[in-house]
């Protein structure tokens, strides 16, 4: 599903420059169910970005489905997330002028579902979150922990085959934490491709397999 | 230092009513050592907002050192967290084009510290952070611990005796997480009374005193 040959990305600020990534190199083969853990600043980030097609990197090659999408256009990176990735943010990017409802119901308009069908899709997921009763307040009036959950079920509403998720569980207490990892091993299991980035040794034991980060580099354990 | 008796607090939206706080009391004396725990959505963070003076309860009382601040203005209250609390927001809560340097270097600025004095005080804190080669990065610019440390680094600018993390190590791998989790307990050592909002059972067990939140209200375990 995913081949990555010596992925690099150096951010330019002013006179330095700094490499967030310095030649990352493997394969993700379809339904796998992965880890990425690394220190605070290693570039686990940028790499999940570059994977999900929301960044492009600055030298080497990735492959998706085959395909070379190192430099594709941003309207076809757009329409590829939009049907095929489901992309859970570190930092939920939730609008915040939005109910829970409609942050979540967003793909979903994307990939043009009707009305109908978007109200049932949404209300499933809020209420598999725990947030049925939270379904129409904003970002601003929900928990951190909510604004968590709104922000993975957002990432699931299209039904995507490979799920990217950056810190799920930060900021959820360990009982909604274990939930989330469950409601993972389930879309693990339906067949889909599941990628985790995860500070919690206990998340990453669940996984079928960990890819150690430190400074831009894959480390070798 | 701090005494709550039976503080509520409710939001409104249109017909319905949310009780995140539902009679909450309790006592905190001076350089004590604390934590909250509780389910995402109990009240945690709408608790920390009032004890740091950012909120003020729909009914109850708070007495900060033994006065009733619980409805003082907001200049006064704006006072009081600049000089004695440093916050630790869940969400950061960093100025988006301020660089890392500039953000921690607010509350010195508004505390009227001079410009010798600040970047002083601004790279030692920054320093101790990890974020030596970061100090000019916009939030943008920082990976999502980075930025939590910077808010870390802010919280302490001016010396807090009263400092509330809330969920302070949500974003950090274990060792980074540590380190924080040292410092505080130095800060502890000083004679500062430091009260952390966390999931993790490992951060709560190195704390004197766990407050249980379930509900809105505070679970007799
Ligand atoms: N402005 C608001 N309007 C309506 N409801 C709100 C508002 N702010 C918070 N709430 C609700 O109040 C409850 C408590 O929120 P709070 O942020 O204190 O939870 P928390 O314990 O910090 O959760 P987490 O661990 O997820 O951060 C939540 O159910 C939330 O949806
Ligand atoms: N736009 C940018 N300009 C300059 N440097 C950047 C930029 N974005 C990220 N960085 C740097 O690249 C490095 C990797 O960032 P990244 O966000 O991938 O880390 P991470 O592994 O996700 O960390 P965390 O666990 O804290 O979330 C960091 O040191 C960060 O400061
Ligand atoms: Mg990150
Ligand atoms: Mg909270």
């Amino acid at each position: 599903l995913i081949k990555v040959e010596n992925l690099t990305k150096t951010y330019k600020m002013g006179s330095t420059e700094v490499h967030a990534l310095r030649g990352v190199s493997f394969e993700i083969k379809y339904n796998e169910f992965l880890s990425i853990m690394g220190p605070s600043g290693s570039g686990k980030s940028t790499l999940m970005n570059i994977i999900g097609l929301l960044d492009t990197p600055t030298s080497g090659k990735y492959y998706f489905k085959g395909e070379d999408v190192s430099s594709i256009s941003e309207d076809k990176a757009a329409y590829i997330r939009n049907r095929e990735i489901g992309f859970v943010f570190q930092t939920y990017n939730l609008l915040p002028r939005a109910t829970a409802f409609h942050n979540a119901e967003l793909p979903l308009i994307y990939s043009g579902v009707g009305k109908n069908e978007r109200k049932k899709r949404v209300e499933e997921l809020l209420s598999a979150m725990g947030l049925a009763d939270r379904m129409y307040h904003k970002p601003t009036e929900l928990s951190g922990g909510q604004q968590q959950r709104v922000a993975i079920a957002r990432a699931l509403a299209n039904n995507p085959s490979l799920i990217l998720a950056d810190e799920p569980t930060g900021n959820l207490d360990t009982k909604t934490g274990k939930e989330i990892l469950e409601l993972f091993k389930k879309l693990h299991q339906d067949g889909n491709t599941i990628i985790i980035v995860t500070h919690d040794p206990e998340v990453a034991e669940e996984t079928d397999r960990i890819i150690h980060i430190r400074d831009g580099l894959i480390e070798e354990l």
